[in-house]
C-alpha cells in the first residue's frame, strides 16, 4: 500500500 | 467511512461526555489529572490547524471543532472546582511527554513543514498524554466508576481505530504510517488499564447478578 496521510480521520 | 472509525469517533464523543457530566455533577476536579487534559488541548489544537485552509466533509469540521472547544471547555471546569488545600497526585512531569513526542514527530513527518510537523506531534503526544491521568489512578487507589468509564471509552477509541485501518489497508491501499504506529503505541499504553478495568468493571457486574 502506499503511503498517506488520512486527512479524513480525527 | 467504516464502522470501526464510526465507533471510534462515537467513544471518543461519549468519554468526553462522560468526563464533563463527571465533574459537574459532583463539582469537584478530584481524580481528573489536568496535566492529561492540558495535553488534550494542545493535542487537538496542533492537530486541527488543517481547519483554516482544508474542507474534508461537515461531520469532519464539527468533530474537530467539538474536540478543541470541549477539551478547552474540561480544562476551564478543572481549574473552577479544583481545590488547593487538597494533595495532589497529579506528579508526572508532562514535559517529557512533550519533549519526547516533539523528538518524534521532528523524526516522523510527511513533510518538513510546521503543520505537518505539529500534526505529527499530536498524534505522538495523544499516544501518551493519557499517562499522568493514569498515574492519578493509581495514586489514588479507587476510582470513581464514571472516571474509570470515561479513561476506557477513550482508549476504546484509538483501539477501534486499529481494525479501521487494517480495513482501509485491503480496501482503499491506503496506509497512514504514523497514525497507525502512534495509535498502536496508545493502545498499548492502554492495555494495563484495559486490563484492571475488565477484571475490576465487567467481572464486578457479573458477580451482582443472580
Amino acid at each position: 500500500g502506499k503511503q498517506t496521510k488520512n486527512h479524513d480521520e480525527l | 467511512m467504516n464502522i470501526f472509525r464510526i465507533l471510534g469517533d462515537i467513544s471518543h464523543l461519549i468519554s468526553i461526555l462522560i468526563l464533563i457530566h463527571a465533574v459537574s455533577t459532583t463539582k469537584s476536579a478530584q481524580g481528573i489529572s489536568l496535566k492529561t487534559q492540558a495535553a488534550y488541548v494542545v493535542v487537538f489544537v496542533s492537530r486541527y490547524l488543517d481547519l483554516f485552509f482544508r474542507y474534508v466533509s461537515l461531520y469532519n469540521t464539527l468533530m474537530k471543532l467539538f474536540f478543541i472547544v470541549s477539551s478547552i471547555y474540561v480544562v476551564f471546569l478543572l481549574n473552577r472546582y479544583k481545590k488547593n488545600s487538597e494533595k495532589t497526585n497529579d506528579i508526572f512531569p508532562v514535559w517529557y511527554l512533550f519533549g519526547g513526542a516533539f523528538v518524534f514527530a521532528l523524526i516522523f513527518n510527511y513533510e518538513f513543514s510546521i503543520v505537518e510537523i505539529l500534526w505529527s506531534f499530536s498524534l505522538w503526544l495523544e499516544s501518551v498524554a493519557i499517562i499522568p491521568q493514569l498515574v492519578v489512578l493509581q495514586r489514588t487507589g479507587e476510582a470513581q466508576l464514571l472516571t474509570t468509564h470515561y479513561i476506557f471509552a477513550l482508549g476504546l477509541y484509538r483501539a477501534l481505530y486499529i481494525p479501521n485501518w487494517i480495513y482501509r489497508y485491503y480496501t482503499e491501499g491506503r496506509m497512514d504510517k504514523i497514525a497507525v504506529i502512534s495509535g498502536i503505541l496508545q493502545t498499548i499504553v492502554y492495555s494495563d488499564f484495559f486490563y484492571i478495568y475488565y477484571k475490576k468493571v465487567v467481572k464486578n457486574l457479573k458477580f451482582k447478578l443472580p
